[in-house]
């Protein structure tokens, strides 16, 4: 066997290789910093199920990635965050969707996975559950930036669901017209 | 969409993938990060992330389809991601990564782009946004 390895990723899409510096450096500096958080997780010693929750909650708290504080905004202008876990020795797993308090919805599918029979609840069952659990939740308000109110309107324009990293203009060609990605 | 995924010197592996959807979904949709096998997969063989159109990925079974082409058809992590990547989903609509018990790391994407990092043991890491070539 060889040693431990980490992988993780902030989204992809249409990324285009004029991508705006101010747009692309925050992005990499964020990566850089979970990348560290992974590498420190496994030099202290955690199980992959940790470390790989750990990274994700580091990924959700930077507003640059679309995940915990940073989700996009729905048709409503809502938010609907979504998460799961997987622990491939075990075949153990957990998901959770259609949050919209919770700060790391990973730990919450992790409660699912450890503390119910079930893997996956959603919805207002979901953000019951995180409250019974004392899980960190704020006002929707607090995971809303003005980018993602931006798209929103962007989007809306166009008529048109929006990649993660599409820059706003005419329906994008090939796919369906239209981009739809997560 | 953000993930990520481990293997330990044991070859214990996991997966974790956390979304707000896209832009201007529809309320109430359900994408691939929360559906096991879908966006998120971690047996004995390898962990997979995935991230990209979600019905694309739900309807490809992205991340089962690494782990059953492992323990199918025998094939290599790399080998089966790179069959998956092509095979499995529309171009332009996809990218993910995985990792395998024997310390494999794969990153393959068929959009223009992806926000990935990957760092190993032996003290290779690697962050990038296209590919690398």
């Amino acid at each position: 066997m060889v040693g431990w390895a980490i992988a993780l990723h902030g989204g992809g899409g249409d990324i285009q290789l004029d991508y705006p510096d101010e747009l692309r450096i925050p992005r990499e500096i964020a990566l850089r910093h979970c990348l560290d958080v992974g590498v420190s997780a496994f030099k202290s010693g955690k199980p992959p199920l940790d470390v790989v929750e750990l990274v994700v909650r580091e990924l959700e708290n930077q507003p640059v990635f679309n995940a915990g504080k940073g989700s996009v905004l729905t048709a409503e202008c809502t938010i609907e965050m979504e998460a799961s876990i997987m622990d491939g020795k075990t075949k153990r797993c957990g998901a959770v969707s259609g949050l919209n308090t919770v700060v790391n919805p990973i730990s919450l599918a992790r409660l699912v996975m450890e503390k119910t029979p079930h893997v996956y609840l959603a919805f207002n069952a979901a953000e019951a559950f995180a409250r019974a659990h004392g899980v960190e939740t704020v006002e929707t308000s607090h995971l809303i930036t003005p980018e993602n109110i931006q798209r929103l309107k962007q989007a809306k324009e166009f008529n048109r669901v929006q990649l993660d990293y599409t820059s706003p203009g005419p329906k994008a060609q090939g796919y369906h017209g239209e981009s739809q990605t997560g | 969409t953000v993930g990520c995924v481990a293997v330990d010197s044991a070859g214990n592996l996991a997966s974790a993938t956390s979304t707000g959807g896209y832009v201007n979904k529809m309320a109430g949709r359900i994408g691939d990060s929360p559906i096991i096998g879908a966006g998120t997969y971690a047996n004995h063989l390898c962990a997979v992330s995935a991230t990209g159109q979600g019905e694309d990925i739900i309807r490809g079974t992205v991340a089962r389809d690494v782990a059953a082409l492992m323990e199918y058809k025998g094939l290599s992590l790399t080998e089966a991601a790179a069959y998956v990547i092509d095979q499995s989903v529309p171009k332009g609509s996809c990218g993910f990564i995985a990792v395998s018990a024997n310390g494999e790391v794969t990153m393959p994407f068929n959009t223009n782009g992806m926000f990935r990092a990957c760092a190993t043991e032996d003290g290779y890491t690697e962050i990038g946004i296209w590919p690398k070539n």
